[in-house]
């Protein structure tokens, strides 16, 4: 017990504070640090550093860590990745890095140009496809995105290609309208074959606050996601309300976007990401 | 909701007289913990409480109020007063043209607005020009170049082999005089605040077109960063004011208060929609309900 008032109230303050200040969360901030005190009751020997090391783990803890449909075997036809999220954090640029990663592994992929309302999302995507010289299935502006989409899937078997990356047009969470033909691209892509391995990312961007657990709430409602794509954590943004996100709906983060480059993601490291938020 | 939890404080109380220091204590815990949920950076919060808690101490209850309700009001018309009471709008050089630089990190909605602002001073019948000079992003001159179709304003496109911003200048001011255009609208690359050898870039660009106004654009949704972001373009570039993004989502738009009180920078407009048209004035009364919630 002597020890444990070693450490002064202030580490706890200061903790609470680095912990809201990297958009953790005001609730869970003051969770994850009053946990810290009951393991230290039963740890009266720890250090700070032991602490901060516990700290580290208990939050590295919240990600689960399911298998992706890329690290399993598929015995037929390709693998679908959907990458949705609202408007500007990172979709098409991350589809693109998932183009060149999964290429870098020697897989054939194919992207497609879903993105059919904004003003040149189509020729951005197929800037990219040229770039990484994959081919990207597109139709005109204001075409139908799940028609887009049900090609791509499409052409990607025929061609008998590993995978089918689909960007998809930014939407707020609250827009009925964008949120319903989200659903109906998911559904689409079911329907063109029930067994197709599908993958559907959540993109996030790390200087976006608490909002990400409305986001993540509305998303779910319309489509089943699973996984999220956290960008922009080469910025200050720490991206502390993945920590809150992976504690309500256990889903698993995928990939960060560390930059504009098309190398520039990384797999999900849970322990390195805690690590960031602490020191 | 935050009226709520303050009538459950207060609701436990029953001694008369003005509001006590432990339900103030309680009360300033709720207010902190839901402006720090609607996305209001710390720093903000604290110097906030600190201040309602010195003037709500012993403070008398109106007649007709809850203590809840009259401490909502305190909150509220404080948080209006923070977020500025006139209308911001565009300032307009004493002779043309009006150079307006758009700056901010990736994603945040400048492009777009960069044609929203031209569409506003088009309708008013001014003679606008918009410069595509973002050369870094994919297809970033092609979705200004469709956008300034859409509206029916001219876009400078950079010529063949330009790569570098700075190297648009000289034919861009070669249009501004053609055209007699009074307000020339300056689209920019999304960067980071601590990219030096960005800031630089828009630091030598500022120099170069000599801007009237250079207009953070910030995404609404932005958290606890949002002040060190805005602060860290004012302190190397300079900005003369800010315009919140995606304001039509749900967000609760704490960074709005923040980035207000802090860089003290008036909000010129805010984008409530991808469309051009989406594109109104800041209205603080609005702003402070939200974030309040
Ligand atoms: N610094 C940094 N910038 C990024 C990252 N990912 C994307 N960006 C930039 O963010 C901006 C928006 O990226 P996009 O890929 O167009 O975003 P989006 O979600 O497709 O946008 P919409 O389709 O308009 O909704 C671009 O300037 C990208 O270069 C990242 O990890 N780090
Ligand atoms: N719903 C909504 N979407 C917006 C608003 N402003 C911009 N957007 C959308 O946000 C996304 C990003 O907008 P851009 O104009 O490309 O952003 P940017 O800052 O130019 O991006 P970079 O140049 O890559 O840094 C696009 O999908 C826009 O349609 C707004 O007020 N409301
Ligand atoms: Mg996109
Ligand atoms: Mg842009």
């Amino acid at each position: 017990d002597a020890l444990f008032r070693k450490k002064d109230p202030a580490f706890y303050h200061d903790l609470e504070e680095v912990l809201i200040s990297a958009d953790i969360g005001p609730v869970v901030a003051q969770q994850l640090v009053l946990d810290l005190q009951e393991w230290e009751k039963n740890h009266p020997e720890a250090t700070a550093e032991d602490s901060l090391s516990h700290l580290e783990a208990r939050m590295a803890q919240e990600f689960p860590s399911s298998q992706p449909i890329w690290e399993k075997e598929s015995p037929h036809g390709p693998q679908v990745l959907l990458l949705v999220g609202v408007n500007g954090v990172g979709k098409t640029t991350t589809t693109g890095k998932l183009a060149a990663y999964f290429k870098s592994q020697g897989r054939t992929v194919i992207l497609g140009a879903a993105d059919t309302f904004r003003a040149a999302a189509i020729d951005q995507l197929r800037r990219w496809g040229e770039q990484l010289e994959i081919p990207v299935v597109h139709q005109k502006p204001g075409a139908d995105p799940a028609s887009v989409a049900f090609d791509t899937v499409r052409a990607a078997r025929a061609r008998k290609l590993d995978m089918a990356l689909i960007d998809t047009a930014g939407r707020l969470q609250n827009k009925h309208n964008l949120m319903a033909e989200l659903q109906k691209i998911g559904s689409v892509i079911r329907k063109e074959d029930p067994e197709t391995p599908v993958e559907i990312l959540l993109v996030l961007d790390a200087t976006i606050g608490q909002n990400a657990h409305s986001q993540l709430e509305e998303f779910r409602k319309i489509t089943p996601l699973s996984g999220l794509v956290l960008t922009k954590l080469d910025g200050t943004s720490k991206g502390g309300v993945a920590v809150a996100l992976a504690q309500k709906y256990r889903l698993p983060v995928r990939f960060i976007g560390v930059g504009e480059k098309a190398t520039d993601l990384l797999p999900f490291d849970p322990g390195l990401f805690a690590r960031s938020i602490l020191r | 909701s935050l009226t709520g939890r303050l009538e459950g404080i207060f609701h436990k109380l029953t001694g008369k007289g003005g509001l006590s220091e432990s339900a103030v204590e309680d009360t300033l815990r709720e207010l902190r913990v839901a402006l720090l949920e609607a996305d209001v950076s710390l720093a903000v919060v604290k110097e906030f409480t600190e201040a309602l808690r010195a003037r709500l101490v012993g403070q008398a209850v109106k007649a007709g109020l809850t203590p809840a309700q009259q401490i909502i009001t305190e909150v509220y018309k404080e948080i209006v007063h923070i977020l500025g009471d006139h209308r911001a709008n565009i300032a307009l050089a004493s002779k043309p043209p009006t150079i307006v630089f758009m700056m901010g990190l990736q994603g945040s909605g400048k492009t777009t607005t960069s044609a929203k602002i031209a569409l506003h001073f088009k309708t008013q019948g001014r003679r606008v020009l918009l410069v595509a000079s973002d050369l870094a992003r994919l297809a970033a001159v092609d979705q200004l170049r469709i956008l300034g179709e859409q509206i029916g304003v001219p876009v400078v496109l950079p010529s063949e082999g330009v790569t570098r911003p700075q190297d648009m200048v000289a034919s861009v001011r070669k249009r501004i005089l053609e055209g007699m255009y009074e307000i020339v609208i300056v689209d920019t690359a999304g960067r980071l605040s601590i990219d030096e050898e960005l800031m630089i870039e828009l630091k030598n660009l500022k120099s170069l077109y000599n801007p009237k106004e250079c207009l953070l654009v910030v995404d609404a949704m932005q958290g606890q960063e949002a002040v060190n972001v805005s602060r860290g373009f004012d302190q190397s570039i300079g900005v003369d004011g800010v315009i919140f993004t995606k304001l039509d989502g749900d967000t609760r738009g704490g960074a709005v208060l923040s980035i207000r009180s802090v860089i003290k920078k008036p909000i010129k407009f805010v984008g409530s929609g991808e469309k051009l048209d989406r594109l109104e004035p800041f209205i603080p009364e609005r702003m402070a309900s939200r974030i309040i919630g």
